[in-house]
């Protein structure tokens, strides 16, 4: 039947006496499936898998390897080469902005990140800038409160680019401002003027796209637009904590070129992980 | 002539892939991939037709006959053993003993709280009377942003203190429109993963309590694969009888649809095409259809 999973796949080398271009082919298209089983954008996966079916019928194993193994560790490089370097966030002085389609866990993670910086020691300011979404000022203030970091925000302010510039003045010296946006996406002209604008306002170091684990074939393309937009300069992949294989965030990865830099696995103020390649790899071929 | 299943087999592998990348799950192709081969293989074709154009339209068919198909007998019979077939909102609320209680479940985000204010102004614009249930007690802001959309609607919200049981809190809201002779109840949950097996128990434990007319599953239009591991273990918790799919607006084809229909085997009967409460739309299998093939 049909493999589930790489690992099911991979298994079918184990049992074949030699390996030939029959069988690397029939391999190949499994593998196929199970990287667009995983949500990796299908234009991406097409690529993947050429590139595989190249370095698998061209390469020679290295000495004492299997050929399972050397079939195993051309998937892994070509994923890991996707991913980049990873990258630490440097705790000097710097402005966050959050940014990301709708529900994807911006705001909730906006607090997660001033939960990690003030437990370093740094001063951190939060700025309600989603005047949109009905109670966006309210969640963030209710999170700001539990970990007694300060919010600024207007509950009738409906201008988001005056609410930051207000916001970073307040917060003028403090060590971290972190911005929530309202959800968008990129067939919304209006929203993505508004994101420029407060992109201009606010100056950040870092634009942080959040994009949850589930999202399929759409992640890419829109990941792209929201880097045309505003040059993003990191990725956040929310719900790690479901079974969803985060090949969407993968392709906004690849898309954008900019690297994942934490992970959420879970709704508590305290779940957010730094990012491990190998790990994150493994469960997307799971 | 006569098609064969090799022939049937390559056409269908070539769509497949316009499929997948309309974020179908990958068993859901495969399920109706199977439906298609048993209809196509082995019919007589004349001289001149155009196979392949053949086997597309074969493939819409079946993809809208999945949807459309009335669903006769909804997970928990209990519930209403009667056929129901969208639009059905009206003649649903009509039918039914007031008041018609509304369960709205789902992971996090897919737009359950907003999906909620939408069919409470949908629902008073066809007269009828409304309470909602601020059911979800855990996410920051969630009762607040309940309370802005009740005042906006101008309907009665039951709510408690954050932290509370939300099983109290539909119980009260049911108790209420009762009193008042409301028609229907709207309960918010909390959004949860369904691999969490605490969060799963607390939604049957609402279930149990607020016994519903209907379970409605919000799914997001933009999740991939693991669209049909959520709705199925939604399913299993509580019977989901409608799915609403938000987000269609967002740049998706909808392929989550067919996914979820597999899953649970509930029709879709809204969908969501903004955040404004007049961005509720009926669900039509072609308009999916027409998105997937272009
Ligand atoms: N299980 C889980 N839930 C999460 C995670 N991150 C966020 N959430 C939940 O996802 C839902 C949406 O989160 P928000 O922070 O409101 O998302 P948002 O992107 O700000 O949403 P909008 O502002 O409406 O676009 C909430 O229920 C959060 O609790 C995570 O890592 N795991
Ligand atoms: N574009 C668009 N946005 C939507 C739609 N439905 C909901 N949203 C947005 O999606 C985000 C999440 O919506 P909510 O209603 O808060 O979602 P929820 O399922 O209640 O979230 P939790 O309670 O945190 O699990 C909000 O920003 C909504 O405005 C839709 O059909 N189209
Ligand atoms: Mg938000
Ligand atoms: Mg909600």
């Amino acid at each position: 039947g049909l493999a589930s999973s790489l690992k099911d796949t991979l298994r079918k080398i184990v049992n074949a006496p030699h390996i030939d271009a029959a069988l690397i082919k029939e391999v190949v298209k499994e593998i196929q499936r199970a990287l667009l089983l995983a949500d990796i954008n299908a234009a991406l996966a097409l690529r993947l898998t050429k590139e595989i079916e190249r370095r698998a019928l061209t390469e020679k194993p290295p000495a004492g390897m299997s050929s399972r193994d050397h079939v195993v560790r051309i998937v892994y490089e070509e994923l890991v080469r996707i991913l980049g370097e990873t990258r630490e966030i440097s705790l000097k002085k710097h402005v966050i902005m959050m940014v990301g389609l709708y529900g994807q866990g911006k705001t909730t993670t906006a607090g997660k990140l001033a939960l990690y910086f003030k437990k370093r020691g740094l001063r951190v300011g939060l700025v309600a800038g989603d005047v949109h979404r009905p109670a966006a000022y309210d969640q963030l203030t209710q999170l700001g409160a539990r970990i007694g970091v300060p919010v600024h925000g207007e509950p009738g302010e409906t201008r988001a680019p005056k609410m930051v510039r207000e916001g970073m003045e307040k917060f003028d010296g403090y060590d971290i401002i972190i911005i929530d946006t309202s959800g968008r996406h990129s067939l919304e002209d209006d929203l993505v003027e508004e994101m420029k604008r407060i992109a201009n306002v606010a100056q950040p170091d870092e634009k942080f796209l959040v994009i949850d684990a589930v999202m399929g074939q759409t992640a890419g393309p829109q990941a792209r637009a929201f880097h045309e937009a505003i040059t993003l300069t990191g990725v956040i992949i929310t719900k790690m904590d479901g079974t969803a294989k985060a090949g969407g965030a993968l392709s906004a990865v690849q898309a954008t070129k900019a690297p994942v830099v934490f992970i959420g696995t879970g709704e508590h103020i305290d779940e957010l992980e730094k990012f491990n390649p190998p790990g994150f790899i493994s469960r997307l071929l799971g | 002539r006569r098609l064969s299943e090799s022939r049937v087999g390559e056409l269908l592998d070539e769509l497949e892939i316009a499929l997948l990348e309309s974020d179908v799950a990958l068993p859901a192709v495969e399920a109706i991939k199977k439906r298609v081969k048993q209809d196509l293989v082995d019919r007589k074709v004349r001289l001149g037709t155009d196979v392949p154009d053949m086997v597309e339209e074969a493939l819409k068919d079946a993809i809208t006959a999945v949807l459309a198909e009335p669903v006769v007998l909804p997970p928990k019979a209990r519930r209403h053993p009667s056929r129901f077939e969208p639009p059905f909102f009206s003649e649903f609320v009509d039918r039914h003993d007031k008041p018609v209680v509304l369960m709205f479940v789902g992971i996090n985000g897919t737009g359950k709280t907003t999906t909620i204010a939408k069919i409470g102004h949908m629902l008073m614009k066809q007269g009828y009377s409304i309470v909602i249930a601020a059911g979800d007690t855990f996410r920051a802001g969630a009762i607040q942003q309940l309370e802005k959309h009740a005042d906006q609607l101008g309907v009665k919200l039951i709510r408690h203190e954050a932290g509370s049981d939300p099983a109290s809190v539909a119980y009260d809201a049911i108790e209420h429109a009762r009193a008042r002779r409301r028609d229907v109840v709207l309960v918010d949950t909390a959004g949860r993963m369904q691999t969490d097996t605490g969060l799963m128990e607390e939604m049957s434990k609402i279930e149990r309590v607020a016994n519903p007319s209907l379970v409605i599953y919000v799914g997001d239009a933009l999740a991939g694969n693991d669209a049909v591991n959520e709705a199925m273990a939604f399913n299993r918790a509580v019977g989901v009888d409608a799915v609403v799919l938000t987000k269609v607006d967002a740049d998706a084809k909808g392929g989550a649809a067919l996914s979820i229909r597999y899953a649970t085997g509930a029709p879709v009967i809204f969908v969501g095409t903004g955040q404004e409460y007049k961005d509720l739309e009926a669900f039509s299998p072609r308009w999916m259809v027409d998105r997937i093939f272009g």
